[in-house]
């Protein structure tokens, strides 16, 4: 369904879920920012993948809706 | 379906697990019946043995705990995780946690989490298995309350368990057939949602298929109920989804269950309040309502608590006007109007339609309200409605929406 404005604590919490069940790691220093930018992006596109969404590696209303559906607490890649 | 790195699993067949403590959630009973019947779920299907212990170290520990509880995977709180499991193995290895934090329940209503499904799914963790793309299938990461009453298991979860444990030694339980694992073949895009394509059972036993999904240009086309959400506009038609959207050009082919899996097909009406950002789907005496994709607690209601006497068993449409805030319940040859800032039926009604709609003769399948008019459908037909005069001033094809 149409995308609702980004608010940024839903950047975190998309932050959170990728880093708990697919393996992101944000690189701390800040010199990085593109390269962590790409780098969620990708692992957003790889949970879109997962869920058989329309993998845009954007953050949108379908793709942070399906992150805070109750669920499992095991990771969905092998790792 | 998935396994860990290196597929670990249990290399014997007698599976030993324990109890720790109990959620205050539900009676001890209750809990160790769920817990038992997951376990079935899984020996059911392959060779394994399960044996639970009172005392002393099992394979498989199982206990709830909230937050911070010894492992380096805390819980969160109330949602969000609802528990884990660890991959066969010594120590921690197949114990399973339940987040305390949750409503643990036996039940499959919207008030908790019901705790036989969360076991059977944690209990594939202990056996092995990873989590699986296929909506449906017990391994699938997310939560789905699903009637629990003759629970069976989906293909892929017995792929996967039969890949690292093979088949049940007796008589199989299961019909004759073996699942040898098959390369996914196309499945009818009704039967799956997009961009996923699961594991199918061998044709041979494909149980009968529901109807396929109509033309969209299918002259003869009618729909079930129609309603808008946020700027699109849902048709639906037993488990289909016709999905009309600004935001782009074709229409796109969907099924309920692929945006609300836990709904039942086969709406009677639907209406969206654009206000709350509601949409409320009607079935026989039922009522749901979702925003976007969740569904709202406390549902299904009945349709009494809007109004309807008793002798109202079911709605054919309804739409909501979002400049007068009142909503139109078609039932029969007559209609009611709810008033949503009051949430309660006006006076004066049910009405005949046929005495306020010039030219709406008949019963009404479906509507909604579009660019400031009604649009009734009946049959294969649609009435283009003026809202103010309540006069049909058009009428076209139902599917006039897919430009064909």
């Amino acid at each position: 369904f149409p995308v609702v404005p980004e608010k940024k604590e839903d950047t975190q919490f998309a932050k959170k879920y990728l880093e708990k069940f697919y393996g992101f790691k944000e690189e701390k220093n800040s010199l990085f920012k593109a390269k962590n930018l790409n780098h969620m992006a990708d692992k957003i596109r790889e949970m879109q993948s997962f869920f058989g969404l329309e993998v845009t590696g954007e953050l949108n209303h379908k793709t942070l809706d399906m992150m805070k559906q109750p669920r499992c607490g095991i990771p969905d890649i092998r790792s | 379906y998935s396994t860990f790195p290196h597929s670990p699993k249990w290399k014997k067949e007698d599976v030993t697990y324990r109890i720790l403590n109990y959620t205050p959630d539900m009676l001890q009973a209750d809990v160790e019946e769920a817990i038992a019947k997951a376990f079935q779920l899984w020996s059911n299907v392959t060779p394994l043995r399960f044996t639970r212990l009172y005392s002393g170290q099992a394979d498989i520990m199982i206990s709830f705990a909230a937050g911070f509880h010894g492992d380096f995977y805390s819980f969160d709180g109330p949602g969000g995780t609802l528990a884990h499991a660890y991959p066969p193995g010594s120590d921690i290895g197949g114990d399973a946690h339940f987040d305390e934090d949750e409503n643990w329940t036996k039940f499959t209503t919207y008030s908790g989490y019901n705790l036989f499904l969360v076991a059977a799914h944690e209990l594939g963790h202990s056996l092995g298995l990873g989590h699986s793309n296929v909506l449906g299938a017990l391994m699938y990461p997310i939560y789905m309350a699903k009637d629990t009453r003759d629970y069976q298991l989906h293909p892929d979860d017995i792929y996967g368990i039969q890949a690292l444990y093979g088949s049940p030694r007796e008589s199989p339980v299961l019909p004759t057939k073996a699942f040898p694992p098959q390369e996914p073949t196309e499945m009818t895009p009704a039967e799956v949602p997009t961009e996923m394509s699961p594991r199918q059972e061998p044709t041979e036993t494909t149980p009968s298929k529901p109807p396929s999904r109509p033309e969209d240009c299918d002259p003869h086309l009618t729909f079930d109920a129609i309603t808008t959400l946020r700027g699109e506009t849902l048709f639906f038609k037993g488990s289909y989804v016709w999905r009309k959207s600004p935001y782009f050009v074709e229409i796109e082919h969907d099924t309920i269950s692929s945006f609300w899996p836990s709904l039942i097909a086969g709406f009677d009406a639907a209406y969206e309040v654009d206000k709350t950002d509601r949409v409320l789907f009607f079935k026989d005496d039922q009522y749901w309502a979702v925003s976007g994709y969740s569904i709202e607690s406390g549902f299904p209601k009945p349709i009494q608590n809007l109004g309807f006497p008793n002798s109202v068993r079911k709605i054919d449409a309804a739409v909501h006007d979002q400049n007068t805030r009142k909503t139109s319940f078609f039932v029969g040859n007559k209609y009611w109007s709810f008033n949503e800032n009051t949430q309660s039926m006006e006076r004066g009604y049910p009405r005949k339609i046929a005495a306020d709609f010039q030219g709406i003769g008949h019963t009404v399948d479906a509507a909604f309200q579009k660019n400031g008019y009604f649009y009734f459908f009946h049959g294969s037909n649609q009435y283009e409605v003026d809202i103010k005069k309540k006069k049909v001033i058009r009428i076209m094809k139902s599917n006039s929406w897919f430009d064909c």
